[in-house]
């Protein structure tokens, strides 16, 4: 563990907790896109199976509950509790797209042909796309309330910190995983129109408009 | 790609 690492996982735990925190207090989960949560939650689904073969550490373990555990909640609330705010015209962002090349990757580029495996890879792949749906809903309605732009920030900000710590352990611990990396590098990317937005203006306390 | 034996992040 390093300190990039740790900050990212604090980051991501930020992330959910403004996400939660939002919808809670709002009441609603306007703006918020359903779809990425879905994605989400398949994506520690996938990932986090070894739950139960193989233990790293207390915080490993608990970690891995709580995003499993809150990425459910929070569909629970989109698709459940608060679905009458759930904005469904413009959360329209086609799955599929994401979920069927990604999993055909997961079984042409991976580390070892076993299904913990795979579905591991498939985790990593899909999460690097998986924020795709609500930075498209974000560009369909044009804005985003502050609240949802610190919790895509944070979100975003978890593994550019990872990819921090990807050249740390290269470099410290001679250790590398290239399918993370790529990952992790492609997902950070996408973040970065909405960075610049977030900079040069949530920042500076205006509202986060994109030109329509 | 090298076999990575466990995955120890999250």
């Amino acid at each position: 563990m390093n300190v990039f690492r740790l900050s990212g996982d604090v980051s991501h735990l930020l992330a959910i907790l403004i996400l939660l925190m939002k919808i809670w207090k709002t009441r609603s989960c306007a703006g918020i896109s359903g779809k990425s949560q879905i994605l989400f939650a398949l994506v520690y689904t996938t990932r986090y199976l070894d739950l139960f073969t193989s233990f790293i550490s207390p915080y490993n373990t608990a970690m891995k509950v709580f995003f499993i555990a809150s990425s459910y909640a929070t569909i629970y609330l989109i698709y459940l509790k608060f679905k009458a705010t759930y904005d469904r015209n413009h959360d329209t962002f086609r799955m599929e797209f994401l979920v069927l090349p990604v999993l055909v990757l997961a079984f042409v580029v991976n580390h070892d042909f076993t299904p913990l495996e795979i579905l591991w890879t498939f985790s990593i792949y899909l999460e690097s796309v998986a924020i795709l749906p609500q930075l498209f809903m974000v560009s369909k309605t044009g804005q985003a309330e502050t609240i949802t732009s610190h919790y895509l920030f944070a979100l975003g900000m978890y593994r550019a910190l990872y990819i921090v710590n990807w050249v740390y352990r290269y470099y410290f611990e001679g250790f590398y995983d290239l399918i993370a990396i790529i990952a992790g590098v492609v997902q950070t990317v996408l973040y970065c129109d909405f960075f610049y937005l977030y900079v040069t203006k949530v920042l500076k306390g205006k509202q986060l408009t994109l030109p329509a | 790609l090298q076999v990575i034996s466990e995955h120890d992040e999250l």
